[in-house]
């Protein structure tokens, strides 16, 4: 799976995301990807992209949880998508990319790795896999 | 706070010691990817352009699981799949079920800008895909060897594999619960 998520200086948000699916899948299955609010996800507010188990992704409807939960606790992205990751998503299932229209941006994952990139205008970048 | 962007590559039980040979291809193309990305939102390209030209890249790199580089089905195939959303308007679209697309995140962009629907599937996305012109290979064109192979891994221990699984998820099995030492992912 692939996914990207992008916010520009005017705050506009998107997400994509991309996937062969699951080694050995039975013909006719779709995954978390597709499922807007389980892999993917962009509102005024996050923009979201998933990758790991789709099964435990859609059951945990993780996009769209970390952008609930910004819009209706008032978390900061970090601590929303920390959350969902930590806490509904089960372990060594779920990844995730997020930027929010503020600028943040957080990659958390309870897997092994994930590979993954960002970058911000303040000139942060990060390029890591575990 | 101004721009910002991320991408994945796909998250799973990536071994640590990964071999130099599957490592710094995909590195190298993250990096690509990044700054290619990065160039883009200095040119005040919008988020959706962006994340469309990003996606494609990586579709495009046989390293990653998604268009060329697509894992396989039971019945040896590939069956693509990708979502497109924009935050401001929550315009939104997605695609399933594709065997001859090259990059599925386009066509997800078109069903969301040309169609009234969110989301089309297997032969009547082909059909789409068809109409609107866009790029169609043979599906011989997305299987890899390093797949093939990955498959029959997966086949002979009777199980699905994420992304990058070295130990297969058992088919029988459901993963061990979030306190387990999972091994899946």
């Amino acid at each position: 799976t692939v996914g990207c998520v992008a916010v520009d200086s005017y705050g506009h948000l998107a997400a994509a995301t991309s996937t062969g699916g699951l080694v050995n899948k039975m013909v006719g299955r779709i995954g978390d990807t597709p499922i807007i609010g389980a892999g993917t996800y962009a509102n005024k507010i996050c923009a979201v992209s998933a990758t790991g188990q789709g099964d435990a992704i859609i059951r945990a409807t993780v996009a769209r949880d970390v952008a609930a939960l910004m819009e209706y606790k008032g978390l900061s992205l970090k601590e929303a998508a920390d959350y969902v990751v930590e806490e509904s998503a089960p372990k060594g299932t779920t990844g995730l990319i997020a930027v929010s229209a503020t600028g943040e941006v957080t990659m958390p994952f309870n897997t092994t790795g994930m590979f993954r990139a960002c970058a911000t205008e303040d000139g942060h970048t990060e390029l890591a896999i575990w | 706070m101004g721009w910002a962007i991320a991408l994945h590559g796909g998250a799973g039980d990536i071994p640590k010691d990964l071999p130099p040979e599957l490592r710094e291809p995909r590195e190298v193309c993250l990096r690509y990817c990044l700054q290619m990305g990065v160039d883009a939102l200095k040119a005040h390209k919008s988020p959706l352009d962006v994340v469309e030209l990003v996606v494609r890249e990586l579709e495009n790199n046989p390293y990653f699981n998604a268009g060329k580089g697509s894992v396989l089905t039971s019945n040896g195939t590939v069956e693509m799949e990708a979502c497109i959303m924009d935050g401001n308007t929550k315009n939104c679209g997605a695609v399933s079920g594709l065997t001859t697309v090259v990059n599925a995140i386009s066509l997800a962009r078109l069903v969301m800008e040309k169609t009234p629907h969110i989301y089309l599937a297997f032969e009547g996305a082909e059909a789409f895909a068809r109409e609107q012109g866009v790029e169609t290979m043979d599906p011989s064109h997305f299987i890899t060897p390093r797949n093939i192979e990955r498959l029959k891994q997966a086949k002979e221990a009777n199980r699905v594999q994420v992304d990058y699984n070295t130990r297969p998820i058992p088919k029988d099995e459901k993963p061990p619960g979030p306190n387990g030492d999972s091994q899946l992912g």
